[in-house]
């Protein structure tokens, strides 16, 4: 699947949907020069913000074990945002990578 | 290095 990640520097991250927004802004995609959706903000009072793991720079590289490798930037985005409206899992789970 | 500079700058979603 694409170049080797390195393991010790990519992190599973569960996301409690504790509060109404997940609270994150990505940029990246493929086709882009960020090939991987990269967190560029985390707003105080959002799901990611209360989760404490989430930081500005890690790149998302799987969301609820769905891979964003390849995908555009508007398909990662519906991907992420389809995982935190859904009512089927109160948690979103991130795989996330630590670039540097 | 070089295919990078010339691929587009991508967009910000905030969710």
């Amino acid at each position: 699947t694409g170049s080797p990640v390195p393991a010790s520097t990519a992190t599973l991250v569960r996301v409690l949907k504790n509060s109404n927004t997940l609270g994150i802004a990505i940029e990246g995609g493929a086709n882009t020069r960020q090939p991987l959706p990269r967190i560029v903000t985390i707003q105080k009072g959002g799901s990611a913000h209360n989760c404490g793991q989430l930081r500005v720079g890690q790149v998302i590289l799987e969301v609820n074990g769905i891979s964003l490798r390849g995908r555009e930037h508007k398909d990662a985005a519906r991907i992420i945002a389809e995982a935190f409206k859904t009512k089927e899992k109160d948690h979103i789970d991130f795989v996330v990578f630590e670039p540097g | 290095r070089e295919k990078r500079l010339t691929l587009p700058p991508s967009e910000i979603t905030l969710l």
